[in-house]
């Protein structure tokens, strides 16, 4: 399974992940 | 000639499986190469997503995915024996690399299935939510992320792209209450003067809007229950959404804000100025806790279901097969927040065809019935779960739903 995310935000904003990087419920994955 | 004819016997011999095979094969690359010589006649740009990718791809495409992912669901809602369930879930546990200490219900006797198991809770200190704009809605690994420049295409994998308007469905008028909905909170005053429109204290839409089109919507239903106003304005001013002019006006009419929206083509309008499209791709390994949450602060307007196929979505085929998230059956969940548009798409797997909302009791995936043409999707809105906010607030780290087996 798989959840994908579409959003809209300002240009400024910024993923704070890797590709392939594990994630769990509640961590940070961007920021403006 | 009559006596060969009538006298001969008959005797049947089984296929070799070998044989059996090309057949089917044969037979669906002939069809889907009809498709294709279709599509490509009426030069239709929008014609229906279909199956792409190497032969692999195509062998998966033949394949009785659905009814596949029912059984095993079924076989995995079926109650393990008291004394085998602690041996089997940690065995399960080992294979795949959960961890047992997390569980909300420590004593594996109490968990009746794989399923069960599967569809496990986690303790609420498990997983704490960072202070951040974006969190994780799931545990798994994080296959793509990046902004959306490229004429409203999302990258699957390096070089491969499917459309967004596909991913998150295409209504050809505006969101789509019911009619009981239309009337909602203002029964007395509403009244239809004719067929093209509708006229709610001086608010008119057309009825086609209100509608749809019948192609490309089959159902919208209402779901959830009204809250008090008080408690919908503290949940707007937690999400950090500003109560638009719009919606106040619509309040006033004592109708819902949705019907008072700008009818669209697509789920995502024109971004605001100095703001673009995200998109982040998390994929859930089996042994990876299935349930999912909110990533951010916002407001869930709308559902869309797309009772799609279930390939399996691994990095393995996502890397092979074009089109993959549009393709699998999925549950668009649409909304906005405070930077703008917002969703969030769970989509289904072979392993995993059961999408769960918490809030949404109406929704039901993987069903056995025939399955709608590719891009139709079924719609339902949120709306009554807050009229002030047309949607269900979420906040960052709320459970919404999560995926089952089978």
């Amino acid at each position: 399974s798989t959840i994908v995310l579409v959003f809209e935000a300002p240009k400024t904003f910024q993923f704070s992940l890797q590709a392939g990087q594990k994630v769990r419920v509640g961590q940070a994955m961007g920021d403006v | 000639l009559a006596n060969a004819w009538y006298d001969t016997p008959t005797k049947w011999y089984p296929l070799h499986i070998g044989v059996g095979s090309l057949l089917l094969v044969s037979l669906h690359w002939r069809k889907r190469r009809q498709q294709a010589l279709e599509d490509a006649e009426a030069g239709d740009d929008n014609a229906p997503v279909r199956l792409k990718g190497p032969w692999q791809v195509h062998a998966l495409g033949i394949l009785p995915l659905r009814s596949a992912s029912r059984l095993w669901g079924y076989l995995n809602s079926l109650e393990l024996p008291v004394w085998f369930r602690p041996f089997g879930f940690s065995f399960y546990a080992w294979i795949f690399g959960c961890n047992l200490d997390e569980l909300d219900e420590p004593d594996l006797k109490k968990y009746k299935s794989l399923g069960d198991f599967f569809y496990r809770k986690l303790r609420p200190d498990a997983r704490p939510i960072a202070p951040s704009l974006l969190v994780s809605p799931a545990d798994g690994t994080v296959l793509h992320f990046g902004s959306i420049q490229d004429h409203r295409r999302v990258e699957q994998v390096k070089g491969m792209t499917y459309s967004l308007d596909a991913l998150l469905g295409v209504a050809s008028g505006s969101s789509t209450p019911t009619s009981e909905e239309i009337h909602f909170g203002n029964r007395d005053h509403a009244h239809v003067d004719d067929t093209e429109f509708a006229n709610v204290n001086g608010i008119e839409y057309s009825v086609d809007t209100l509608l749809g089109h019948p192609a490309q919507r089959q159902q919208s239903l209402p779901t959830s229950e009204t809250k008090d106003a008080s408690v919908e304005k503290d949940a707007a001013l937690e999400a950090g959404i500003n109560m638009t002019d719009n919606v106040n006006v619509a309040l006033d009419a004592g109708i819902r804000p949705l019907l008072h929206r700008t009818p669209s083509q697509s789920a995502v309008n024109k971004v605001k100025d100095g703001n673009e499209l995200f998109f982040a791709v998390i994929y859930l390994a089996p042994g990876d806790y299935h349930r999912f949450h909110s990533p951010a602060a916002w407001v869930v307007e709308k559902r869309r279901h797309f009772a799609g196929e279930l390939y399996s979505v691994s990095p393995y085929i996502a890397r092979r097969l074009a089109n993959l998230f549009v393709l699998n059956e999925r549950v668009a969940l649409l909304g906005r927040w405070r930077h703008g548009f917002f969703s969030m798409v769970p989509v289904g797997a072979t392993n995993v065809g059961s999408i769960v909302v918490n809030f949404d009791k109406d929704l039901r995936t993987n069903e056995r019935q025939k399955r709608p043409a590719p891009g139709v999707f079924r719609e339902a809105v949120y709306t009554r779960a807050s009229p002030l906010l047309g949607g269900q607030p979420l906040k960052p780290g709320v459970e919404v739903g999560g995926f089952k087996l089978g």
